[in-house]
């Protein structure tokens, strides 16, 4: 069986699946892929509550690797681009 | 799904457990499970049963691994078919049912959580929130849904009507009977006071329209409106039969004229006036009492308070004088340290408020003054746009007339004045002209409607000719080739 713990906690995928991150918003300049994912770090802190660094702290990334329900927490996130088609 | 403001509407709605986790067994997931839903009125389907019968199932439960989730929910609204498998929710192999309370995880609370969103909750960043991504460990055997989640429900599916009943009605004693109770006037209006005054009928019985009461609380999910000997109950902003009350027909020792009265989480109620606070059980008054304010709380205004404000979803107890607040500590008695506070807290909120509530669903905070309301969001921590509106008219059912005809003491008058003359003054400002353009403009734009419509209809009828001219041109060669 799976067991979150055991997992590698890969980040960017965590941030996508849970609606931080849009599917196409890492584009390949890094100054921009940085900003992006402070941003959507900054927001997941603020969600949960933790202290907004906008950084991969430890806080941060016990919160990440916490088992969890797959629901994304911003289910907006996902459907902006379909909305407006 | 809620997003697009979609419900489930359907009260039969069934769901089935398609399997059952090993390392929990059978029948602990099938239990946990029927308990989660077990408060809704839904039916189970057992699977064999719902195909043979082609019953729907709009809710399947099932068991996956993936990705190391707790569970997963897939809502799929299909206007147009209605499709057997609206939700899928799916509690995760990986969780037991007795997995030790820290680690927060039980499928029981799996099963409400992944409920949650197939009825279209999102999820809550309120930690204590069932809905919260990571829920914390919660009593399972006497579990009690988070005001948070609550709430959630409530702003998509309404208030249940049962929640709008007393739950503890208070008893009601037999009234005396006076000559305006008979039967015949029952359903009668109180006698209107003569037009140049508000002077009380003549029994002495006020007439609730009139306004300028001491205070309004909700006791038991009714409002008691108090003013000088007298009291009434209303429910669904009716006054209920029998009312006005003398008050201390109900509360005996009570004194007129009581500055402020709120229900303590323990079911007594409290009632303030000048220095002195008492409290009864039910309608009996406990021994001992009044005693003088100083004994409730050192740091609290000697000579009284305004209002009081019991926030029972919170647990909270404020007291509110002149321009400061305090919050009061119910276990410890004693007001809680950093307090006065000042009003502006309360952005909004006028200082000296003579009544305080909270929503039904504790959303909202209701403050009285005079003949106003204000409603206050609990969340944004500000008095709603639109306000203050009448108390009059919104909660006590007076039609705009008598609101009109009682409107005297408008700010805050703790006693009636009774010297007052109302006077009334028409105005007419509005020149001839602008009462003109208000009667040609319409007619102008309703003329320039009929010439569209006239337009549209020239233009259809040319494009059918042309349509019909078109097919005729067209069947010709298909019929030669046939």
């Amino acid at each position: 069986s799976v067991c979150a713990e055991d997992r590698t906690l890969m980040v960017e995928t965590w941030l996508k699946t849970y609606g931080y991150l849009l599917p196409h918003a890492i584009r390949t300049s890094d100054l921009w892929q940085e900003t992006v994912l402070q941003a959507a770090v900054a927001s997941m802190q603020r969600f949960y509550g933790i202290p907004v660094t906008g950084r991969l702290d430890q806080t941060t990334v016990e919160w990440m690797r916490k088992p969890r329900c797959g629901v994304p927490d911003h289910p907006h996130a996902s459907r902006h681009q379909r909305k407006r088609r | 799904f809620a997003l697009t403001g979609q419900k489930w509407r359907d009260r039969k709605i069934s769901y089935s457990i398609s399997n059952f986790t090993p390392k929990v067994g059978e029948k602990d997931t099938q239990r946990a499970i029927r308990r989660a839903f077990g408060s809704l009125s839904w039916l189970e389907n057992l699977c064999s049963a719902s195909a043979e019968d082609g019953m729907k199932v709009l809710v399947l439960l099932g068991h996956l691994v993936l990705l190391g989730h707790l569970g997963h929910a897939n809502i799929c609204y299909c206007p147009c078919c209605w499709a057997e498998e609206l939700s899928s929710i799916t509690p995760v192999e990986q969780q037991g049912l007795k997995l030790p309370p820290s680690s927060g995880n039980d499928l029981f609370l799996v099963a409400v959580h992944e409920l949650g969103h197939a009825l279209g909750l999102e999820h809550s960043n309120d930690p204590s929130a069932i809905m919260a991504p990571f829920y914390q460990y919660m009593d399972t055997h006497n579990f009690k849904l988070p005001l948070d989640d609550l709430q959630g429900i409530q702003k998509i599916y309404g208030v249940p009507t049962a929640m709008m009943e007393p739950t503890r009605p208070l008893p009601t004693l037999p009234t005396r009977r006076t000559p305006s109770t008979s039967k015949h006037d029952r359903h009668s209006r109180p006698p209107r006071p003569p037009a140049d005054r508000p002077a009380l009928p003549g029994n002495g019985r006020p007439n609730i329209c009139d306004g300028n009461f001491n205070t309004v609380a909700f006791f038991r999910r009714e409002m008691f409106v108090f003013k000088d000997r007298w009291f009434w109950r209303l429910r669904n902003n009716k006054v209920q039969e029998g009312y006005p009350m003398q008050i201390d027909q109900f509360w005996k020792g009570l004194p007129p004229r009581i500055d402020a009265t709120y229900e303590r989480p323990d079911g007594k109620f409290v009632f303030f006036k000048g220095d002195k606070y008492w409290v009864f059980k039910e309608v009996t008054a406990e021994p001992g009492y009044p005693r003088s304010l100083v004994e409730m709380g050192s740091t609290l205004p000697k000579d009284g308070i305004d209002t009081a404000l019991r926030w029972e979803p919170v647990g909270k107890t404020y007291f509110f004088k002149g321009d400061q607040y305090w919050r009061y500590n119910e276990e410890k008695h004693t007001t809680d340290p950093g307090y006065p506070k000042p009003m502006a807290v309360w952005k909004g909120i006028p200082d000296a408020p003579q009544g305080a509530f909270i929503s039904r669903e504790g959303h909202y905070t209701y403050f009285y003054r005079g003949k106003e309301y204000w409603k206050f969001d609990n969340q944004k921590l500000a008095v709603e746009p639109g306000y203050p509106k009448s108390v009059l008219r919104d909660w006590m059912g007076c039609d705009q007339s008598e609101v009109g005809r009682s409107g005297k003491g408008n700010r805050g008058d703790r006693q009636l004045t009774l010297d007052d003359v109302d006077i009334l003054v028409t105005i007419n400002d509005v020149p001839p002209t602008v009462n003109a353009i208000a009667v040609v403009i319409p007619c102008v734009l309703s003329l320039c409607v009929l010439v569209l419509v006239y337009t549209i209809f020239q233009f259809k009828h040319k494009g059918a000719q042309q349509s019909a001219a078109m097919q005729l041109y067209h069947r010709y060669p298909v019929q030669e080739w046939v």
